[in-house]
């Protein structure tokens, strides 16, 4: 889903969400 | 900076002051990996300009699955590369003020 997704690690936060696709390269 | 593959940018404006900023990376080139990459999108975190280092952040990626071991020198070369951009702009600054 496009929400962002939180995922916590040794007391760090990591929030992830979709990159734009402008933003990305060839892939 | 080395295109590495990977992207790391400022997740919000700095304010030349804090010593805690909001970075984002994400993966603009998957074949520059050499490990399989599970497209996990953006992921933004804090960073202590002042007590941490990349490699415990590229380390804490892979500990949490985003990228594998054998690319954790990549992912922390991405973050070292910005890191010391946005120090470098901030002494930049800090001289030019002086």
């Amino acid at each position: 889903s496009s929400a962002a997704q939180v995922v916590h690690s040794a007391g760090r936060r990591f929030i992830v969400s979709p990159v734009p696709e402008s933003r990305l390269k060839d892939q | 900076a080395e295109d590495t593959g990977v992207r790391v940018e400022l997740a919000e404006e700095d304010d030349g002051k804090k010593s805690s900023i909001a970075l984002r990376l994400w993966v603009e080139d998957q074949k520059k990996l050499k490990g399989k990459y599970k497209d996990s999108g953006a992921i933004e975190f804090s960073f202590d300009l002042e007590t941490e280092v990349p490699e415990s952040i590229a380390q804490e990626m892979v500990d949490s699955g985003f990228f594998l071991e054998i690319d954790v020198k990549i992912v922390s070369k991405s973050i070292r590369d910005r890191v010391s951009l946005i120090k470098w702009r901030r002494q930049r600054i800090v001289s030019g003020c002086n």
